[in-house]
């Protein structure tokens, strides 16, 4: 464990706790994509299976309950308890286009080809382009509230952060782990055009932020 | 290049 891990694990906790929050307190789901929600319980759900089979630390285990846990509260909230207020036509962003692709090169390039190995890779590929319904509707949009925009930055940080982690871990432990950081890279380029707006016309006094 | 993953990260 090293600085980057833990800011980027606490990073992402942030990111899950703050569209949580921004659910629950406005008891609306305006904006958000269920579609983005159902895929990251997947890739929680595909990549925590060894909870089932192996212990590595206290820490490890309740945050990966907590990550589970809020990921399929959070599409409760969508999809269930404040389902009148999801913005279906406008999350209309085709996921199989993803999930087929990512299983395929799941299945193609991993570690190790067996089932847990194959899922585990899989969650690895499928979160890496999990966010992009959700960059696809506030594109349709135009706009995205300032805790979204919020909410997008942690998740965004928290893979940068984790790229700072392999870079560290490759100098003092000699580890590289090419499949996490191909799909790490990937994961944080397609932040990259938010981060800019972000951190440009994010802040000050708007109250919402514009993409192109 | 190692062939395994970091089973401690998240």
């Amino acid at each position: 464990m090293n600085v980057f891990r833990l800011t980027g694990d606490l990073s992402h906790l942030a990111a899950i706790i703050i569209l949580l929050l921004k659910i629950w307190k406005s008891r609306s789901c305006a904006g958000i994509s269920g579609k983005s929600q159902i895929l990251f319980a997947v890739v929680f759900t595909t990549r925590y299976l060894d909870l089932l089979t192996s212990f590595i630390s206290l820490y490890n285990t309740s945050m990966k309950l907590i990550y589970i846990g809020c990921a399929y509260a959070t599409v409760y909230l969508i999809y269930v308890k404040f389902r009148a207020t999801y913005d279906g036509n406008h999350d209309s962003f085709r996921v199989e286009f993803l999930v087929v692709p990512v299983g395929g090169l799941a299945v193609l390039i991993n570690h190790n080809f067996s089932l847990m190995e194959i899922l585990w890779t899989f969650s690895i590929y499928l979160e890496s382009v999990a966010i992009l319904p959700q960059l696809f509707m506030i594109s349709k949009t135009g706009e995205a509230e300032t805790i979204t925009t919020h909410y997008l930055f942690c998740l965004g940080l928290y893979r940068a952060l984790y790229l700072l982690n392999w870079i560290w871990r490759y100098y003092f432990e000699g580890f590289l782990d090419m499949i996490a950081i191909f799909a790490g890279l990937v994961q944080t380029v397609l932040y990259c055009d938010f981060f800019y707006l972000y951190v440009t016309k994010g802040g000050k006094d708007r109250k919402k932020v514009m993409l192109p | 290049c190692h062939r395994t993953r970091a089973k401690d990260e998240l």
